[in-house]
C-alpha cells in the first residue's frame, strides 16, 4: 500500500459518502444518473467475486463491503424509495447502458490476463468502470444546474482513478514485474473521460461561479 | 506480479 493508492481509496470513499449523504439526508437524487449507479453496482459485483475466497487484508475486505453496500443501497434508494424517486430525472437519464455492458463483456472475453471465470469477470469490471461514468456525464450536460453535492461527487469519483494512476507508476518503479496493461490503459481512458468535467469544475471553482457545462 | 495473481487493489 502506498500513499497514492490510499489517497485514491479515500477519495473514492468520499465520493460514495457524499452521494449517500445527499440521498440519505436530503432524500434527493437530483442530477444523479441511475444508469451510472447501476453500472457501478455491476462493477463492484463482478470485481469483488473473490471477497470470500481470497483474503488480502482487513482493509481490503472492509472497503469491498463498503463499496458493495453503498452502491447497491444507492440503486435501491433510487429505484424503491418513494421520496428519492421523485427527484430522479428519468426523462434525461436515458443513456442506453446496455451499449456499454455488452462491448465490455466481449472485450473481456477477448483480452484478459487469464481465461478463468473470475479473471474474465474482474477484467470486465475494469473495462466497465472506465465507461460507467458516461451516463452521468451525459445527464450533467443535459441538466443545466449542477448542485454542489453532485459536482463534488463526480469530481471525487474522477480524482480517485487519477490518484490510482500515480499509484501504478509508483508500483511499476518499485515492484519488479508489476505490469498490468489492462488496468493501466482502462484507468487512463477512465480519467481522460473526466478531463473536460475537471476543466469546467476547476474553472467554476476558481471564478467562484456556479458549475455549468456547455451544451 | 504474474498475470492472474489475486488482485490486491480495490
Amino acid at each position: 500500500m502506498n500513499a497514492f493508492r490510499l489517497a485514491g481509496d479515500m477519495t473514492h470513499l468520499i465520493s460514495v459518502l457524499v452521494l449517500l449523504l445527499k440521498i440519505h439526508t436530503i432524500k434527493s437524487c437530483a442530477g444523479i444518473s441511475l444508469k451510472t449507479q447501476e453500472l457501478y453496482a455491476l462493477v463492484f459485483a463482478t470485481r469483488y467475486l473473490d471477497i470470500f475466497t481470497d483474503f488480502i487484508s482487513l482493509y481490503n475486505t472492509v472497503m469491498k463491503l463498503i463499496f458493495l453496500g453503498s452502491s447497491f443501497s444507492i440503486v435501491w434508494y433510487m429505484r424503491r424509495h418513494k421520496l428519492v424517486q421523485r427527484s430522479y430525472d428519468k426523462d434525461h437519464d436515458t443513456f442506453r447502458h446496455q451499449l456499454l455492458v455488452l462491448p465490455c463483456l466481449i472485450l473481456a472475453l477477448l483480452i484478459h490476463e487469464q481465461f478463468t471465470f473470475k479473471e474474465v469477470m474482474w477484467t470486465f469490471s475494469i473495462y466497465l468502470e472506465a465507461v460507467a461514468i458516461l451516463p452521468q456525464l451525459v445527464l450533467l450536460q443535459r441538466t443545466r444546474n449542477i448542485d454542489n453535492l453532485t459536482g463534488q461527487y463526480v469530481f471525487f469519483l474522477g480524482a480517485y482513478r487519477s490518484l490510482y494512476i500515480l499509484n501504478w507508476i509508483y508500483r511499476y518503479f518499485t515492484e519488479p514485474h508489476y505490469v498490468h496493461w489492462i488496468t493501466w490503459i482502462s484507468g487512463l481512458v477512465q480519467t481522460l473521460l473526466y478531463a473536460d468535467f475537471f476543466y469546467y469544475y476547476i474553472s467554476s471553482w476558481k471564478n467562484n461561479v456556479k458549475l455549468t457545462l456547455p451544451a | 506480479s504474474e498475470p492472474g495473481d489475486s488482485h490486491d487493489e480495490l
